[in-house]
């Protein structure tokens, strides 16, 4: 297709390469690539920005899914926020708590890390910094009861929005998903339907462990939403082609700093230009 | 897994005599996918394939009735000499020796510091640790309730109206007079996470350095990371000179692949790895135990 094209010889290999280097995976890079030569117009010459522009377009295509809007409007709404450790759960209750309150939403938030070493104070703090309420329980205590008290004040007070931080945990822990799923049939019996929104938190820096954490989230305690943090990072973010192509989950915000305003929608045309 | 692949892609050649470059050329694909899903760097497997080649064109694999096994030993024995073995610390100079640890947020820091600690006391050190975040809500905190809870003594980092009143630098000079004071030979401490790219958050580190030549600078890395490692590990021992890393979360599932990236580009020495929350899940490296995972 590219006989006498304005493409340099090792044109394929370094934008392969290029997409591999931003975290997308191998299978992932090569379908692109293939996918944009099966578009270009026949033979003829083409340069590198006219096929740059090809592969934005065919990776956005990929990204942009058509995904209902979030369901938490109108009503009181329960985001439940899980992932792996030190991936920024806790960080990001704090900004979507801010996030949602400058919407004009009541917000409280359920503290139910009650295992890791000064996680309630961590929230606490963050909860003094935006004006949130928290929920909190005793070191130790069992999460899924904290996450009760949280819901029935969400029930009882005039508040529209509760988000409840659970502990880092790895997907691979048994114990630790089962108790997740406890913590969720909790919110379940108390609030008669499951939480609105159950979002992984995944990294940009980490690899392609993070579709395997979110399918296995997934596939436990069932996922509706993928917040991915750190996009401030060096790490391009690609992991979220797959999240979204592969896995099929929406991508619903990204995380952009460690200050609570350091969230944002996410936006299929800023994350291709800020990939490519 | 991969052996099942390689033998596939030789098993149609059995009976047709020596093997070509273009057979050996196919199992190197698959060898290269498999490194690329387990997060090695793209161009650190390039790296790796084409020395594997080298070490596979020759009569041992060629003339064999099982390349696909010599192969695998040949990847094998190439990565765990990659990886490398534990070092033991710096710790026998003048005390205190101090050691201090880096890395991205999140990647296991604060519990690691606590873990040392606890490391440490068990080769009959008298440990102080050192809470120089001043950054991360409760971060203080945090260490000082993880060396508590093994009776660990912790730097009472100043705190007023939720603000820390010290810098990290003011936080370790007091730290030291007061372990000088009180017999305590081996200082760790812990810093805020930070990026590799923040400008001023790297002086800060830098400082610490230039001013208490640190006997260990350890990067903290998790066992998780991906295409970036390769950047974030060569930014932070440009800045740094670190002295070895301690990879994080290694009882994840993850293929680990980034320990190959951080060893290859910056070579230096993968001390320990964390394999659990506890505090005692805390083991010296061997790349023996990992080469097989990243293999895949
Ligand atoms: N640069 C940057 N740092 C972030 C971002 N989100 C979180 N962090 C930092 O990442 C570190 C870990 O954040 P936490 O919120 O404690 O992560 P976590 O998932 O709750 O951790 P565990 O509860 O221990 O599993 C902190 O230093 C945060 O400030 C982000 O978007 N960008
Ligand atoms: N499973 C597992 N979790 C770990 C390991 N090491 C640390 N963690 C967890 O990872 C999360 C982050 O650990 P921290 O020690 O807070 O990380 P940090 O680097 O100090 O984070 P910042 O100070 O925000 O940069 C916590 O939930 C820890 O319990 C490990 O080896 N295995
Ligand atoms: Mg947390
Ligand atoms: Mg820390």
């Amino acid at each position: 297709i590219f006989t006498g094209g304005g493409l340099p010889p090792d044109y394929m290999e370094k934008l392969e390469e290029a997409l591999v280097l931003s975290d997308i995976s191998f299978q992932t890079a090569s379908d692109i690539i293939n996918s944009v030569k099966k578009d270009i117009p026949g033979a003829g010459s083409i340069t590198s920005g006219e096929f740059k522009g090809f592969l934005k377009r065919e990776i956005k295509k990929m990204i942009s899914k058509e995904f209902p809007p979030l369901n938490i409007d109108d009503k009181k709404g329960i985001i439940l926020i899980v992932g792996v450790n030190g991936v920024g759960k806790t960080t990001t209750v704090a900004k979507l708590g801010n996030f949602y309150k400058n919407k004009g939403k009541k917000v409280i938030v359920g503290a139910c890390d009650t295992f890791r070493a000064a996680a309630q104070e961590q929230l606490a703090i963050w909860g003094e910094r935006t004006g949130i309420e928290v929920v909190s329980g005793k070191e130790n205590q069992d999460p899924a009861s904290v996450a009760h008290d949280a819901v029935q004040k969400l029930k009882e007070k005039d508040f529209d929005l509760l988000i409840i931080d659970t502990a880092g945990r790895l997907h691979n822990k048994k114990h630790l998903m089962e108790e997740l799923a406890k913590i969720k049939r909790v919110i379940m019996k108390a609030n008669s339907t499951p939480p609105d929104e159950t979002f992984i938190i995944i990294d940009a820096s980490l690899g392609q462990n993070s579709i395997t954490q979110a399918a296995q989230f997934r596939e436990l305690v069932d996922i509706t939403g993928v917040i991915i943090t750190k996009m401030d990072g060096s790490a391009r973010g690609g992991i979220a082609i797959d999240v979204i192509h592969k896995l099929g989950l929406p991508v619903r915000f990204i995380g952009t700093g460690e200050k609570p305003e350091n969230i944002s929608d996410f936006s299929p045309e800023i994350f291709v230009e800020g990939l490519l | 897994a991969l052996s099942s692949k390689l033998e596939k892609v030789f098993k149609n050649l059995r009976g047709y005599g020596k093997l070509s470059e273009k057979n050996i050329d196919d199992a190197l694909k698959e060898v290269r996918l498999s490194l690329l899903e387990a997060d090695v760097n793209y161009v650190i497997v390039k790296e790796f394939i084409e020395s594997v080649k080298k070490k596979s064109i020759g009569e041992k694999v060629m003339d064999s009735l099982t390349p696909s096994q010599h192969i695998i030993k040949i990847i094998h024995d190439e990565l765990v000499s990659l990886l490398g073995d534990h070092e033991p610390l710096n710790i026998k100079t003048k005390p205190p020796v101090i050691i201090m640890l880096a890395g991205l947020q999140g990647s296991g820091k604060t519990t690691t510091a606590g873990k040392l600690g606890l490391y440490l006391r068990g080769l009959k050190r008298n440990v102080y640790l050192v809470p120089a975040d001043v950054y991360r809500p409760a971060a203080v905190l945090q260490l000082k309730k993880l060396g508590s809870s093994i009776n660990l003594p912790v730097y009472d980092t100043p705190e007023k109206d939720g603000k820390i009143t010290q810098m990290p630098d003011e936080i370790l000079k007091s730290a030291i007079e007061i372990a000088e004071k009180h017999a305590y030979d081996t200082i760790v401490v812990d810093t805020a996470g930070r990026l590799e790219i923040d400008e001023p958050l790297m002086e800060e580190l830098k400082l610490l350095k230039v001013k208490f030549s640190p006997n260990e600078i350890l990067f903290v890395a998790d066992s998780m990371l991906g295409q970036s490692a390769v950047a974030v590990a060569r930014a932070f021992n440009d800045s740094l000179d670190i002295t070895g890393v301690i990879l994080t979360k290694v009882d994840g599932d993850s293929r680990g692949g980034a320990a190959l990236s951080i060893k290859k580009t910056i070579n230096k020495p993968i001390k320990f790895m964390g394999v659990g929350e506890k505090l005692s899940e805390f083991e010296p490296f061997y790349g023996e135990r990992i080469a097989d995972r990243i293999l895949g």
